[in-house]
């Protein structure tokens, strides 16, 4: 464990909880994709069923029981709530997300460490970690509405992603042998990905800014 | 050496 990854795993949890806090505190959940929600949630329920039969420590158990608790939170919120599924915009959140959940399967089933149940699975959770926030992407291309993503959730993603290919980075040059060829590459698209994420933020927000200022 | 199987990331 080092500090870019401890860093990068605290950015990337916070995100989840400032993105959560902030529905709860709006009662709303105006701009937030909640294909996306149910895309990341299917990434940890794949990714960590380890969880209930390889221990690696106290740390790795509880920030997946976090990851797979909050994440879940917020699909319940934008679901089921009585006022927050009232603000969620069905209709302008139609990705497909069949066209990204099934070719994440083949190319897991093609490209892996080992075939084994548990590892696919793994390895198509990291594949569809990388495009998860693509119906977000879209979403926020089609309506502008940044009133729930707020910057500073933004900015955590953005952390997390930065802190993460620094912890590769750190790996690769103190650990022999260290290479993750499908989390490095899976890992590259993904923050690719969020950069186009974080640009239609700020074009979003600039255009709303320009709204609201005074004439 | 690494083995890439360990799932020590989250």
């Amino acid at each position: 464990m080092n500090i870019f990854r401890f860093a990068g795993d605290m950015t990337h949890l916070c995100s989840i909880v400032v993105l959560l806090l902030k529905i709860e505190a709006t009662k709303s959940c105006a701009g937030v994709s909640l294909r996306t929600q149910e895309l990341y949630a299917v990434v940890f329920v794949s990714r960590y069923l380890d969880l209930f039969f390889t221990f690696i420590s106290v740390y790795n158990t509880v920030m997946k029981v976090f990851f797979i608790t909050s994440s879940f939170c917020i699909i319940w919120y934008m679901r089921h709530h009585r006022i927050v599924s009232q603000t969620y915009d069905r209709e302008q959140d139609t990705f497909r997300v069949a066209f990204l959940v099934v070719p994440c399967i083949f190319l897991a089933l093609l490209v892996n460490h080992e075939f084994s149940m548990v590892e696919v699975l793994w390895t198509f959770s990291i594949y569809l970690e990388s495009v998860a926030i693509l119906p977000q992407l879209i979403l926020l291309q089609r309506t502008f509405n940044v009133d729930t993503l707020t910057s500073n959730y933004v900015f955590l993603l953005g952390a997390y992603r930065a802190l993460y290919i620094l912890n590769w980075l750190y790996r690769y040059f103190t650990e022999p042998g260290y290479s993750q060829w499908i989390v490095w590459s899976s890992g590259t698209l993904q923050t690719a990905i969020y950069c186009d994420f974080f640009y239609y933020y700020v074009v979003s927000w600039r255009k709303n800014e320009r709204l609201s200022l005074p004439s | 050496a690494f083995d890439p199987t360990t799932k020590d990331e989250l």
